[in-house]
């Protein structure tokens, strides 16, 4: 496979923080994100849209990340989210 | 299903359209029609109602719907033609909350089905979700999943997908047990009665493919004048189905069902066939000298073809008809000698299926009805455990969906059908 170019990688954290995936960045400190945070984040974000659970930015999560969407993040905040197992 | 945590304590709520699309060929009454239908989609299952109200001092809808560009004064900018579409503010006291805002640079459209725009119900179906209580959902087939996944068919009809329906049930409990025809002539209706097209669009979940075909490495499923694309990363184009004479230019418009499709390796022409008769397309265009006959591939006059492929390991085409197959070699262009032949070739796979294609990692496919039958590159024999369910593997359909009641006849012996298709005039 085909290793995503810079501007994808940039593209996609940029995807995965404002849809709720990776946290925000600090606003008083440059924050670098860990490969494994990365990974688990987009693994969280294939399980989501039901795709193949890679943990890399294949050309399947790219495609999804690029599919016309709601604006509202996938992954709200603790406190505020309840979800419910049937 | 995923709730917010927060919801209305009324069961009564008013909302306004208070900006309308500014360059959408949908009529204002149109989209508050929409509106209306989409809102009563969830009204209908927990017993709320929604009357259109017009602000006025002391008293301010709680669903105000906008459409707006680019910053619009929230903490979600829109960005233009694709991305984001849409948003809605969850349930609270604040004056934003249930407030619901449309991209106005999206091209907003309701009931096309050729992928000229994006359609304005299913997206309201969605922000109304969330101006309810409800977050997005990962389900397959549910409404608040965060993708836009085409439209939604007839509003007046529209019934929430399971996980929608127990989702706001967990909210605001079980309404009346009315069908949602009834239930939309007991609730308030818009000023003027909405017009809508009505379109019949295939379902992909119910599988019975008329055709199924690689082509270049995506995988054309055809279904009537229809066809849904799936690219060679596992992804639909369009979960909304094309025009099959909006791409295919030159096929006649009396051709309305493809029976069997394949792409010829020898020079990557398209063959589609239907009845005894086959067309021959460059790219999208039809070559000159179309249609021909299949008896120019061996087959007996009059006879229709159920599923073609050309195979990998000898380059051949099989032509399938029934319980039988016919070779025909494209290098001398001349059908082989001694066909037909008994498909029991191919061990396990289903007489007449579908149609078989081969996989961008050569294992050949035989698909028939919602199931499809894999056999590994070169193999003859299915491969265990088949056959396995097309709708969750290819199609992006939930695991669950059930089989149709009965199966579709097969393909031989044919009879005479009537196709019928109902345009926007509704004639």
């Amino acid at each position: 496979a085909l290793e995503p170019s810079a501007q994808d990688v940039s593209l996609s954290v940029d995807w995965l923080t404002r849809y709720g995936y990776l946290p925000p960045p600090h606003p008083a400190q440059a924050q670098l994100q860990s490969p494994e945070q990365l990974r688990d984040a987009i693994k969280i974000m294939q399980r989501f849209a039901g795709l193949k659970e890679t943990g890399l930015m294949d050309e399947a999560t790219l495609s999804t990340m690029k599919k016309p969407r709601c604006s509202l993040p996938d992954v709200l905040g603790v406190a505020g989210l309840v979800r419910r197992r049937r | 299903y995923a709730l917010t945590g927060s919801f209305w304590k009324k069961k009564k709520l008013f909302w306004w359209v208070q900006s309308f699309p500014q360059s959408s060929a949908l009529s204002q009454d149109t989209v508050r029609s929409l509106m209306y239908y989409a809102l009563n989609a969830w009204g209908t299952e927990v017993g709320m109602t929604f009357e259109e109200a017009e602000p006025r001092a002391g008293m301010e809808p709680e669903l105000l719907i906008d459409f707006a560009r680019a910053y619009h004064k929230d903490s979600y900018p829109f960005d233009g033609p694709g991305g984001t579409l849409a948003h809605a503010f969850f349930p609270g006291d604040h004056p934003i909350s249930g407030d619901t805002h449309f991209d106005d640079e999206e091209v907003w459209t309701f009931g096309a089905s050729d992928g000229s725009g994006t359609d304005l119900f299913a997206v309201a179906v969605h922000e109304f979700g969330h101006a309810l209580g409800l977050a997005h959902s990962s389900a397959p087939d549910s409404i608040m999943r965060p993708f836009y996944q085409g439209p939604a068919g007839d509003p007046s009809k529209y019934q929430l997908p399971h996980d929608d329906r127990e989702g706001i049930q967990q909210l605001y409990g079980k309404g009346p047990n009315l069908s949602p025809g009834l239930l939309i002539h007991l609730l308030p209706h818009p000023l003027l009665p909405p017009v809508f097209p009505t379109i019949l669009i295939p379902d992909r979940c119910s599988g019975h493919f008329d055709a199924i075909a690689n082509i270049r490495g995506e995988v054309f499923f055809f279904k009537g004048p229809w066809f849904w694309r799936l690219q060679p990363s596992g992804q639909l184009v369009s979960s909304r189905p094309a025009k099959l004479h909006r791409f295919w230019e030159g096929l006649p418009e009396h051709v309305v069902t493809v029976n069997a499709a394949y792409s010829r390796p020898s020079d990557g022409r398209i063959l589609l066939f239907s009845g005894d008769q086959f067309w021959v397309f460059q790219d999208r265009k039809l070559e000159a000298g179309s249609p021909k006959l299949v008896t120019e591939l061996g087959l007996p006059p009059k006879e229709t073809v159920d599923a073609v492929f050309s195979w990998p390991q000898n380059g051949k085409t099989y032509l399938i008809r029934g319980e039988h197959y016919w070779r025909y070699d494209e290098a001398v262009q001349s059908p082989d000698p001694g066909y037909p032949k008994s498909l029991n070739l191919w061990e396990g796979a289903p007489s007449a299926p579908d149609d078989v294609t081969i996989g961008n990692k050569g294992d050949t496919f035989f698909f028939k009805g919602t199931q499809y039958w894999r056999f590994a590159p070169g193999s003859v024999v299915a491969e265990p455990g088949s056959p396995f369910h097309m709708g969750p593997d290819w199609l992006d359909c939930p695991a669950s969906a059930p089989d149709p009641p009965a199966p579709r006849p097969s393909k031989s012996p044919r009879v005479p059908e009537c196709h019928c298709e109902i345009n926007q005039a509704g004639s």
